[in-house]
């Protein structure tokens, strides 16, 4: 752990009492290779290290008892404040049904995610949910949207895959709410955002359906790039929360601290295997410790 | 722009930060800094471009590796098991792969291995179609080590030349989905002599430091005979890549650069330092 890193770091102190400047820039420098090694952004990371530094000045903590014990105690308040503020919850509509829009790259989990979502929402919120299928280039997408929503016990609506994503998600959610559900969660095709047809085509979904959430779903393993995915999406779709993925793994998920930083963004939810009820809500306590590692 | 300055701090700073921000990594980074730093040293690098090139050419000898970056299959039939995390990449890059084989005149058996998956084999199953491969699949929830064995029957039955067997997605960090991997590893080494002839794992270009881990624990339990790195086409450089080539010595053997049947492209070390290193 880092703490033990530290311990390892000053471990000839006993003798001295306070540490020197040398062993403070030692010890920012442990933290820094534990956050790159976590996947945090190296510019995240800068700049972080940066306002550590400073606390660890104003705390006076080369003249602490247990200065390593100190050290981790500052940085990890300092990660949970950076990843702490911000809306966990949804945004609920105050009239008519709330809209859900799913957005991502490639592979990080949407289409399992909408299934989980839409189960929680109906066991934690008492809500009726429906999904609506707008992926029509992958292969059997609708048929495994189809086949996870029938597992939840939730309608999808289709309209297979010769139709315009926008029209099928304008007439889903048409269709959703006709029949009655109050929460409509619609799965879109992952795309690369730098794709600028697939981004004009989320761009174009949103417009015509007009969610009450736009949640960028985030595999947890991703590096470095995913501040300037997160930015992508963000300036063109303007998401209001992320979905963190895969964390069931031992992905240390720095990935999620840099999109927070960066596009101040919130984690909503952290998703934690491949069975329909690996949903939670995030806690950025527990998630602080684990980007640590 | 120009002139390279070696005694500058900030320069060495902002080459460290290219080889992170491409994800190949502190360990791989520092080996390559120390490389370069010795070149500087004997005063071989005085432009931005001796820099870049050096970068290039440093990079390429710590990605060698003992194995072969091309796929073999000269055995008859070979078969290919395809495995990974969750999400990779695993089941299209099978029906890319059955595509270009199917166009060279190979037979192909393609094998949905995944029997977990919501519409796993209904996905694997149009690949196959579209490639004009022959289809092997079981019932939901059946036994991946069953569909291993059908396939090979298939292929001896066919005469096909290329077993593709896909397999359901899953993290190294789940034991009892590994052993599973293990066990149908050992149902192709027990069914034909010299099976699977190549074992390759999927790594997403745009994972960081996990793609190290993943590698690693897929390496131990069924001995990955080469990388296929998907995604390259977005805007990650799949640093990582050069951290397995070089930390694990686990070659790259295949890239995936979209999502068409022709987006796979054999390894070539100078295209992907190139872009790694304009
Ligand atoms: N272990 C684990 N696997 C997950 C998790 N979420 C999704 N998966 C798996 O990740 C893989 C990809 O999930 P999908 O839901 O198909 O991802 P997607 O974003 O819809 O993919 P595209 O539509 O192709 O972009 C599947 O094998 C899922 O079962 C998770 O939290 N943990
Ligand atoms: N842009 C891009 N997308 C890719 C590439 N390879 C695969 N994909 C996409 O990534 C997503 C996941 O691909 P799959 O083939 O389902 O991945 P998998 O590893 O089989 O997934 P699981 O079986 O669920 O573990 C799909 O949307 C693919 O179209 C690639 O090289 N580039
Ligand atoms: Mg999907
Ligand atoms: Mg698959």
């Amino acid at each position: 752990t880092l703490q033990e890193k530290l311990e390892g770091t000053f471990a000839g102190l006993r003798s001295k009492g306070k540490l020197t400047e040398d062993d403070i820039a030692g010890a920012l420098r442990e933290i820094r290779l534990a956050l790159l090694e976590a996947d945090v952004n190296f510019k995240v990371v800068k700049s972080f290290v940066a306002t550590v530094k400073d606390r660890l000045a104003d705390e006076k903590v080369h003249e602490a008892l247990q200065p390593a014990q100190q050290i981790v105690k500052v940085v990890n308040e300092e990660l949970v404040a950076l990843m702490g503020t911000g809306q966990s919850k949804l945004t609920f509509s105050q009239r008519g049904p709330t809209i859900v829009l799913m957005a991502g790259l490639q592979g990080s989990g949407k289409t399992t995610t909408t299934a989980k979502l839409a189960k929680l929402l109906r066991e934690q919120d008492g809500k009726t949910p429906a999904l609506v299928a707008c992926d029509v280039y992958r292969p059997a997408a609708i048929d495994q949207l189809k086949t996870v929503g029938a597992q939840v016990g939730v309608p999808v609506y289709e309209q297979g895959t010769d139709k315009d994503p926008v029209e099928i998600a304008k007439w889903g959610v048409q269709q959703a709410t006709d029949a009655g559900a109050d929460v409509i969660i619609v799965d879109t095709a992952g795309r690369l955002d730098i794709d600028e047809q697939l981004m004009g085509e989320l761009v174009a979904i949103k417009k015509a359906i007009k969610p009450h959430n736009v949640l960028l779903v985030l595999d947890s393993m991703t590096g470095q790039e995913a501040v300037s995915v997160a930015e992508r999406f963000d300036a063109a779709v303007a998401f209001d929360g992320v979905i963190l993925t895969k964390l069931d793994g031992d992905a240390r998920g720095g990935a999620a601290l840099s999109v927070k930083s960066v596009t101040g963004k919130p984690i909503k939810f952290v998703a934690l295997g491949e069975q329909l009820d690996a949903l939670e809500y995030f806690h950025p306590d527990r998630m602080a410790s684990r980007i640590l590692g | 722009v120009g002139a390279f300055d070696p005694e500058d701090a900030a320069t060495w700073e902002r080459i460290e930060e290219g080889l992170i921000a491409a994800d190949v990594g502190v360990t791989s980074t520092v080996a390559i800094v120390e490389r370069l730093e010795a070149e500087a040293a004997a005063g071989r690098l005085t432009t931005a471009q001796d820099l870049a090139a050096a970068l290039r050419r440093i990079a390429a000898e710590l990605m060698r590796t003992e194995q072969s970056d091309r796929i073999d299959i000269t055995a008859n039939p070979t078969v290919v098991m395809m495995v990974g995390v969750n999400g990779t990449g695993k089941t299209t890059t099978i029906g890319k792969l059955a595509s270009r084989l199917g166009a060279h005149g190979h037979g192909v058996v393609v094998a949905a291995g995944d029997t977990f998956r919501a519409a796993a084999a209904e996905q694997l199953a149009v690949w196959a179609e579209r490639s004009g491969a022959e289809f092997v699949r079981t019932h939901d929830g059946g036994d991946p080590g069953a569909v291993a064995w059908d396939a090979i029957e298939k292929a001896s039955e066919t005469g096909a030349g290329v077993v593709l067997l896909d397999t359901a997605g899953r993290l190294h960090t789940k034991t009892n989905l590994m052993a599973e991997l293990e066990k149908v590893h050992r149902v192709l080494e027990r069914q034909l002599p010299g099976a699977p002839h190549e074992t390759l794992l999927s790594i997403d270009a745009t994972t960081g430091q996990n793609g190290m881990r993943q590698a690693k624990e897929f390496a131990a339990a069924v001995d990955v005979t080469g990388i296929v790195l998907t995604k390259l086409d977005g805007t990650s450089k799949g640093g990582i890549a050069v951290a397995i080539a070089h930390e694990l010595g686990i070659p790259i053997k295949l890239v995936g650069i979209g999502e068409g049947v022709d987006d796979l492209q054999p390894f070539d070390a100078d295209d992907f330092l190139q872009a790694l290193f304009p």
